[in-house]
C-alpha cells in the first residue's frame, strides 16, 4: 500500500499465565 | 445459517444529573425510559435492514455516574434464563421488572435479539458471610432476549473496573453462552476484554463463534483506544466480536465495530458530535469453518531467530499509561532497531518516506505488571509518535501525524502466544487489512 501515517503500531501482548485469579482493582474510583 | 446480519448501536448515554442520595424509582425509570426511547429507535432501523442482533453498549440505559447508593432504584432482580422467561408476556412473574420488559418486547416485536446492559440486584443476609453490610448484591449485567422476547443470556460482568464502586463481584466465574440458528454466542463487558477468564475461556475452551461486546471503552490514545484493541483482539482470537461502545466525548468514549478474523467489517469512531451510530455488517456464522480463517501465528518466531540490531545510541525510559517503557528514538528516515525490556526484546526495520524535523518516533518495549486500574501481565513492543520533539513526551496521548512510513516490520521475542496486533494512523484511524499484514512468525509488516 501507499506510506501511511503512523500514529502507533504495537504488538500488544498479555502473559495471562502470570496474573492474579481476577484482573483485581487499582486505587478506588477516579471521580 | 452460514452468515447473519449483526448490528451494534454506539449510544450516547443520557446520564442522570448526579445526585447525593438515591430518587425515586418512578424518576430512575424515567432517565431510563429516556435512553430506552433512543434504543428503540435504532432496534426498529436494525430489524427493519434484516439485522438478526443488536449490541447496545455498557451502562447504555443508564449511565456510569454513581454510587453504591444511588444506583439502587435503576436495578431489578434479573432471574436465570433457565427460569424459560419471555417478560413482554408475563411483566409481572419476577417482580417489578419495567427495563426488562420493555427490552424483551422490543425484541420480541421486531423479531431480533437484543443485547443490553443493566443493573441486577440479589438480596443476602448475614448468614452469608460475604453479603453487603446493606443486605444486597449489585450486578453490572448483561442480558440477551431471543427474537421472541424470551432472556437467554443473563451475565454478571466478572472483571469490574476500578471505578466501579457501585458494583459488586460476582462470587463466582461465569461463562456465558447461547446457541442460535446463526451460531453459538459467547458474552462479557468492557474490562472483561483483558482477561483469561472469561474472554479466552469463551473462545478457546467453549468454542464460541461470535462474542458480543457491550462497552463503555474511554481511549487512551495511542495503544489502548478501543476499536484498534477490540478488532486486534477479534483477529488474534480468531472469532467474530460485536463491539457496542458508549459515545461520550467528554470523556473519550467512542469507537464501536463488527469485527471478525480476517478483517474489520464496520468501525465508527467519532471525537467530534455528540450523535449515536447505528453499524450493520453480514458476518460469517462459524468463521472457524471457513477457509480463509487465519492460521496460527508464532509470535516469537522471528524475533528469536534473528541477532539484536546493534546501535551506539542509549536507550531512555518514558511512561504509558503508568507503565514504564525503554524506548530508543528512531533518529534516521530508515533504519533498524532493537529495544529491550527484561525478557522481552522488540525489533523494528523500518522506511520513512522523509524524516521530518517537526516529529519524533520511538520504539518502545515494555514487559510486567501494569497496576492501575487493574493488575495484569504485558509484553508490549510499540512504535509510537512522540508528542513532541522533546523525547520526554514519548508514551503521551497523540492524536495526528504527518509522517509517513513506507516499510515497517515490527516484532518481539514474546513469550507469550496471546498478541493483538494494531496499526493506528493520524487522526486515530485505524490502518486498513491492505496496509500490513501478520506474517506466521510473528511480524507486523507492511505489505510489500
Amino acid at each position: 500500500g501507499p506510506p501511511v501515517p503512523v500514529l502507533a503500531m504495537a504488538l500488544y501482548g498479555r502473559v495471562f499465565e502470570k496474573d492474579a485469579p481476577r484482573l483485581g482493582q487499582g486505587p478506588v474510583k477516579s471521580e | 445459517t452460514d452468515t447473519f446480519i449483526a448490528a451494534v448501536y454506539e449510544h450516547a448515554v443520557i446520564l442522570p444529573n448526579k445526585t447525593e442520595t438515591p430518587v425515586s424509582k418512578e424518576e430512575a425509570l424515567l432517565l431510563m425510559n429516556k435512553n430506552m426511547d433512543v434504543l428503540e429507535k435504532a432496534v426498529k432501523l436494525a430489524a427493519r435492514q434484516g439485522a438478526h442482533i443488536i449490541v447496545t453498549p455498557e451502562d447504555g440505559v443508564y449511565g456510569w455516574v454513581f454510587t453504591r447508593e444511588t444506583i439502587y432504584p435503576y436495578l431489578e432482580d434479573i432471574p436465570h434464563p433457565e427460569v424459560n422467561w419471555i417478560p413482554c408476556k408475563e411483566p409481572q412473574r419476577f417482580g417489578y421488572a419495567p427495563v426488562q420488559e420493555r427490552l424483551s418486547c422490543l425484541a420480541k416485536h421486531n423479531s431480533i435479539y437484543v443485547v443490553a446492559n443493566i443493573g441486577d440486584k440479589k438480596p443476602c443476609n448475614a448468614s452469608d458471610l460475604q453479603c453487603p453490610p446493606d443486605g444486597r448484591y449489585q450486578y453490572n449485567t448483561n442480558v440477551v432476549f431471543d427474537s421472541e422476547g424470551r432472556l437467554v443470556a443473563r451475565y454478571h460482568k466478572y472483571n469490574l473496573y476500578a471505578p466501579e464502586t457501585q458494583f459488586d463481584f460476582p462470587k463466582d466465574l461465569e461463562l456465558v453462552t447461547f446457541g442460535t440458528p446463526f451460531g453459538k454466542f459467547g458474552i462479557f463487558t468492557c474490562f472483561d476484554i483483558f482477561s483469561y477468564d472469561p474472554a479466552v475461556v469463551l473462545v478457546e475452551k467453549l468454542q464460541v463463534d461470535s462474542v458480543l461486546f457491550p462497552t463503555a471503552w474511554g481511549n487512551l490514545l495511542p495503544l489502548l483506544s478501543a476499536v484498534p484493541f477490540h478488532s486486534a483482539w477479534a483477529r488474534a482470537m480468531g472469532v467474530n466480536l460485536l463491539a457496542a461502545n458508549a459515545h461520550n466525548t467528554t470523556n473519550h468514549m467512542t469507537g464501536s465495530g463488527i469485527y471478525s478474523p480476517e478483517a474489520v467489517n464496520v468501525y465508527h469512531y467519532d471525537m467530534e458530535t455528540e450523535s449515536g451510530q447505528l453499524m450493520l455488517s453480514e458476518l460469517k456464522s462459524r468463521p472457524r469453518n471457513e477457509p480463509t480463517y487465519p492460521a496460527p501465528v508464532d509470535w516469537g518466531a522471528y524475533a528469536k531467530g534473528i541477532r539484536p540490531f546493534s546501535s551506539e545510541q542509549s536507550d531512555f525510559s518514558g511512561m504509558f499509561y503508568f507503565d514504564r517503557f525503554t524506548f530508543t528514538e528512531l533518529k534516521r528516515s530508515a533504519g533498524n532497531y532493537t529495544v529491550c525490556q527484561k525478557d522481552l526484546c522488540c525489533h523494528l526495520t523500518y522506511k520513512m518516506s522523509e524524516k521530518r524535523t517537526d516529529e519524533s518516533y520511538a520504539l518502545g518495549a515494555f514487559d510486567g505488571l501494569h497496576t492501575v486500574e487493574g493488575q495484569y501481565y504485558l509484553q508490549i513492543c510499540a512504535l509510537v509518535k512522540c508528542q513532541t520533539t522533546d523525547l520526554s513526551t514519548c508514551g503521551k496521548p497523540i492524536g495526528s501525524a504527518f509522517t509517513k512510513f513506507e516499510e515497517f516490520s515490527l516484532s518481539g521475542t514474546f513469550g507469550t502466544s496471546y498478541v493483538f496486533p494494531q496499526l493506528t494512523l493520524s487522526g486515530s484511524q485505524l490502518g486498513p487489512e491492505r496496509y500490513y499484514e501478520i506474517s506466521r512468525d510473528g511480524r507486523l509488516k507492511s505489505r510489500s
